[in-house]
């Protein structure tokens, strides 16, 4: 309840009209950020909470999130390690199709499987020069691993896994090249 | 497509038509057998500076009462995924170094993606800058369009028009810009069709000054370097993480149906944008995890 109400009042200061139209100071902007971001942190503190209340007892695996998706960049999935994803659908309806996309680094072969160890087609797109040189941005990201996930339930989540080889697989994440239309 | 100069990448009832360039020319709606000509653009308006009020935080006030084209040459890459259908898209760098686009379309939706970087807007010259990004139609929209209010109904806008009041026109580019919170659209009655883009943050928006039937202008980017005088007193002048200025990463999702259909489209398409599937990743062992 505590870590909830930090939320609520972080968003109760977020509608302050400056927050709201962007008219605050550059100092108070950078503080609304912090604040918003440790209100953050502390919700996906709740969400890591649920999930152990659900998962085996012996099970102490904390969630990464992926907060600087926006900028094509995630720390987790670029280290080059097979993962589990998980994707929650906080819509009160079905998503049909959902593209996924998940910054990787480049050298080794990616493969998506479902639930039911069923293979996913999924393929690598480069992440243009325009992305990767955002002020700030630190990421060994070179590309996106691009998938489907057919179906997440309304409040549902799905589960994916993202396996990392170095030897390319039957099923490999394929390359999409570029095309220069004037050639 | 038969044209050699032309690229055709099909949605699920969309065919976007591309210039050997890379540039957006057209879109074609299958199922009504209808289509409309387009282009997108980024082009910028200097703020006001000066002695007068100025171009601020909580003012926009362009200098001038015209834009100015942010950029010209393009240079474009087609990534096609002819296996799967996955990806569709189009990466456009532009000739200057601060804008660049990926637009992308998908097999199983009927919208055009607009992902775009701005920033950091070049200052040296000592004129502040706010860029807008237009999407240009030949739809005949009398002069009117429509915006939402915090998500909820969508209002009725008319270019130097009030409807409760006689509108004397003392700022004719910021007068008609209104709150874009979620989407803004046109609509052409007498083809029964209507465009709506979807925002994925508040924004503001218009028809373009240019040409006020058939365009929608949405304000992407500012950056500013005087104060406006209404009380925040300091320049709309981000530093960014580096200290040249703001980049910002957004996107738009251009809708095309006819004017019944439409928001049936655009308001669950809104919730989907707002509330995207959290991803997270965990390190339990996929036995454990069955």
């Amino acid at each position: 309840e505590m870590n909830l109400t930090k939320m609520r009042e972080a968003m109760g200061v977020m509608q302050h009209h400056d927050a709201v139209t962007g008219t605050e100071k550059q100092h108070v902007a950078f503080n609304y950020a912090k604040m918003l971001d440790s209100a953050m942190l502390q919700c996906r503190h709740i969400i890591n909470e649920s999930y152990k209340k659900l998962l085996p007892k012996s099970s102490t695996s904390e969630h990464e999130f992926c907060p600087y998706l926006n900028i094509s960049s995630c720390p987790t999935t670029e280290m080059g390690e097979s993962r589990i994803i998980y994707l929650y659908n906080p819509l009160g309806h079905r998503l049909i199709n959902h593209t996924v996309r998940l910054p990787i680094k480049n050298g080794y072969y990616y493969r998506i499987q479902d639930q039911n160890n069923q293979s996913v087609p999924s393929v690598l797109v480069p992440i243009p020069e325009f992305v990767q040189k955002i002020p700030g941005r630190k990421s060994v990201a070179t590309k996106e691993l691009v998938f489907r996930v057919p179906v997440i339930e309304p409040l549902g989540i799905t589960t994916m896994y993202m396996y990392v080889d170095k030897n390319e697989q039957p099923n490999s994440a394929i390359e999409i090249k570029g095309e220069n239309p004037d050639d | 497509n038969d044209d050699k100069s032309k690229w055709q990448v099909l949605t699920k009832n969309l065919i976007v038509e591309f210039y050997s360039n890379g540039t957006i020319s057209r879109i074609f709606i299958d199922k009504l057998h209808q289509s409309i000509s387009i282009s997108n653009e980024f082009r910028l308006y200097h703020g006001a500076g000066g002695t007068g009020r100025h171009s601020g935080a909580y003012i926009f006030r362009p200098n001038e009462q015209k834009t100015f084209p942010v950029t010209n040459k393009i240079k474009s890459t087609f990534f096609i995924d002819r296996k799967y259908h996955i990806v569709q898209e189009v990466h456009q760098q532009f000739d200057s170094s601060f804008v660049g686009q990926i637009i992308r379309m998908d097999k199983y939706n009927d919208n055009v993606e607009f992902d775009f970087v701005v920033g950091p807007i070049p200052v040296n010259d000592q004129i502040g800058k706010e860029i807008v990004v237009r999407y240009k139609t030949d739809l005949e929209n009398d002069e009117t369009f429509y915006t939402d209010a915090n998500g909820r109904q969508m209002l009725r806008r008319r270019w130097n028009y009030r409807p409760s009041w006689k509108y004397n026109v003392q700022e004719p580019i910021s007068g008609n810009y209104y709150p874009v919170n979620s989407r803004i659209a046109i609509r052409d009655e007498k083809q029964s069709l209507q465009m709506t883009i979807m925002t994925d943050r508040s924004q503001g928006g218009s028809l373009s000054p240019e040409q006020i039937n058939g365009s929608i202008d949405i304000m992407i980017h500012r950056r500013l370097l005087h104060d406006d005088y209404f009380g925040v007193g300091e320049a709309l002048n981000e530093p960014g993480v580096d200290g040249h200025g703001l980049v910002i990463r957004g996107k738009h999702l251009l809708l095309l149906n006819s004017i019944k259909q439409s928001a049936s489209e655009h308001r669950p398409l809104a919730q989907q944008m707002f509330m995207e599937p959290i991803i997270s990743f965990t390190s339990i062992e996929s036995n454990k995890q069955a």
